[in-house]
């Protein structure tokens, strides 16, 4: 089963075209094995992307670099999916 | 469960317990609803739609599918939900009794049943269907781009190692195949509802395309009243508006096609996260998630019922 932990998920604001261009730029490095949760579309919509661990750092720093805003909407992917099957299991004992 | 009472709709389930909960609800209803095989994923699990009819033959209907996407697994609870609330609110509620006494419902919980079992073995975050493409390592097409409206244009992928692969040729996986020949046989849908998750938006045609549908103006006033309904219950925002203008271009997706075999009541919803989950939805918002988007529901099922064509 796929493992998550260190995964994160980056809540990305662009602002400009040129911005989500930016990001889009992002969407094509595929070794950085982005899996974009919501795509880039318009200015002021966000974006939000799952970043492998090993990833993480050089995509902070890009977003970093370009001035383009970001929070972290989701700190570790494993730890919510640790949480959601414990629920079901818990459950699925009851 | 023992009954579709004891069913714990606020936790999330397995493929085997929702087409259990499915033969359940079909045993209990038996007068109501029955359950049909539409055909068999490219993995070969079947594929069920659940159909609430109170009598007549072949009459005018709506489309609900939910779960397309597999990793948005609160559309399929919401499903679960919504199929259990159909059997508490008729003879109940006078909205969803005119709508039953008039016209069926196909609900369709699970739609991408290969990539919802995959969720649960090996990878939640897995989205596609789980067909394999010749000369590719990579697994799965997106099916909301494999359908027959503007295939091939921007706004999908051809790349099978992509998120929005679109997939050989139009109609290419089964799962999308099944519904195209379950509608078109049917022939007289009148309304088409394919449930996805997330953004709180709801969205109508065209996606593939700039051009504004002949119907906006009528969309986009049904559209304004499902939100406003949907947030009456505990105020959560939802936009809406033509897929192309309020996200971005996506070529082959459903409701495009849908819209295009002259279902005219064709909407896309995006479900919520609150700007926090994303499609990590808590299971505690199970239950509320699926409580408003009834009620956007009952208002495009009502303005269908109410503008026939």
């Amino acid at each position: 089963k796929e493992d998550f932990t260190g995964h994160q998920v980056l809540r990305i604001s662009a602002t400009d075209e040129a911005q989500v261009q930016k990001v889009k730029e992002l969407e094509d490095l595929e070794h950085l094995k982005l899996d974009f949760w919501r795509g880039p579309a318009q200015p002021g919509s966000p974006i939000d992307v799952r970043v492998p661990s090993p990833s993480t750092q050089a995509v902070k720093i890009f977003l970093e670099a370009h001035g383009i805003g970001y929070t972290t909407m989701i700190e570790d992917v494993q730890a919510l999916l640790d949480e959601e099957q414990e629920q079901m299991f818990a459950f699925r004992t009851r | 469960a023992r009954s579709t009472d004891t069913f714990n709709y606020a936790t999330y389930h397995t493929l085997e317990e929702i087409y259990g909960f499915m033969d359940i609800l079909v045993a209990e209803h038996p007068q109501l609803v029955s359950k049909l095989q539409i055909g068999n994923s490219y993995e070969g699990r079947p594929i069920y739609v659940l159909k609430f009819s109170t009598g007549g033959n072949s009459r005018p209907a709506i489309w609900i599918d939910t779960g397309i996407h597999s990793r948005e697994w609160v559309t399929q609870a919401s499903g679960v939900w919504f199929a259990k609330k159909i059997t508490q609110d008729y003879g109940q509620d006078s909205t969803l009794t005119a709508i039953l006494d008039s016209m069926d419902i196909f609900l369709e919980i699970v739609t991408n049943p290969d990539g919802f079992a995959f969720t649960h073995n090996k990878n939640r975050m897995w989205r596609k269907t789980r067909s394999l493409t010749e000369g590719s390592s990579c697994v799965g097409a997106d099916p909301n781009r494999n359908w027959d409206a503007g295939f091939g244009m921007p706004g999908a992928s051809s790349n099978p190692c992509t998120e929005t692969y679109r997939g050989k040729f139009a109609n290419s996986e089964a799962e999308v195949k099944s519904i195209v020949d379950f509608v078109k046989n049917h022939g007289n849908i009148k309304a088409f509802i394919s449930i996805h998750s997330y953004s709180q938006l709801l969205l109508y045609p065209y996606g593939y395309k700039a051009e504004v549908a002949p119907d906006q103006a009528e969309l986009d006033q049904v559209a304004k009243s499902a939100v406003t309904a949907l947030s009456s219950l505990y105020g959560t925002k939802f936009r809406y508006g033509s897929i192309i203008k309020t996200i971005y271009q996506a070529s082959g997706n459903t409701i495009d096609w849908s819209y295009s075999q002259g279902i005219k009541y064709s909407f896309t919803f995006e479900l919520r996260d609150t700007g926090r989950y994303g499609f990590l939805l808590p299971a505690s918002q199970i239950v509320p998630t699926a409580r408003e988007t009834w009620l956007a529901l009952c208002a495009i099922m009502q303005h269908t019922l109410n503008h026939p064509y």
